[in-house]
């Protein structure tokens, strides 16, 4: 018997880069 | 600068990946679409999407990276990032684009379109920040 693994689930946000631009003031 | 090694790809690229957005749904990496992030970032209270304009493509330092250089947000700021030829952006209104959209879909299975100069990606900054 092969047990049901868990599929992995990743935040929406992960996906995205983070890219903080450099502060002006 | 740009960091001195490129990233590695993580797995939530790989085709089939599930991802969970801000009100819970869940989609496969390859079914989400532009408002997909607007709406989760409208949700979110500490991230905020910014728009980045790709402003150059240089090679990095090494054969399977390259440096490139966006225009980030309504301030325009210069922001460099060296990643490997088959990292994929999500750019607004067409969807994943790599450098190298062949070795994406190669390694990833994940289609893709070139990213050019020019093109808008979608990127996270944080709610507050100036």
């Amino acid at each position: 018997n092969v047990e049901p693994r868990s599929v992995p689930v990743f935040p929406w946000h992960s996906l995205v880069p983070f890219l903080a631009p450099t502060q002006s003031d | 600068s740009a960091s001195s090694s490129p990233v590695a790809l993580p797995p939530f690229f790989m085709r089939g990946s599930i991802i969970q957005l801000a009100d819970g749904e869940l989609k496969r990496v390859e079914d989400l679409k532009t408002e997909d992030f607007i709406q989760s970032a409208e949700i979110s209270s500490e991230l905020k999407i910014d728009s980045s304009t790709v402003e150059r493509i240089d090679s990095g330092q090494s054969p399977n990276a390259v440096v490139i250089q966006f225009s980030v947000g309504e301030l325009k700021a210069q922001v460099c990032v060296e990643v490997l030829v088959e990292y994929p952006f999500f750019v607004f209104g067409q969807g994943w684009s790599s450098c190298c959209p062949d070795r994406t879909t190669q390694l990833f299975e994940l289609s893709c379109a070139k990213l050019c100069v020019g093109d808008v990606c979608v990127s996270l900054t944080l709610r507050g920040m100036r």
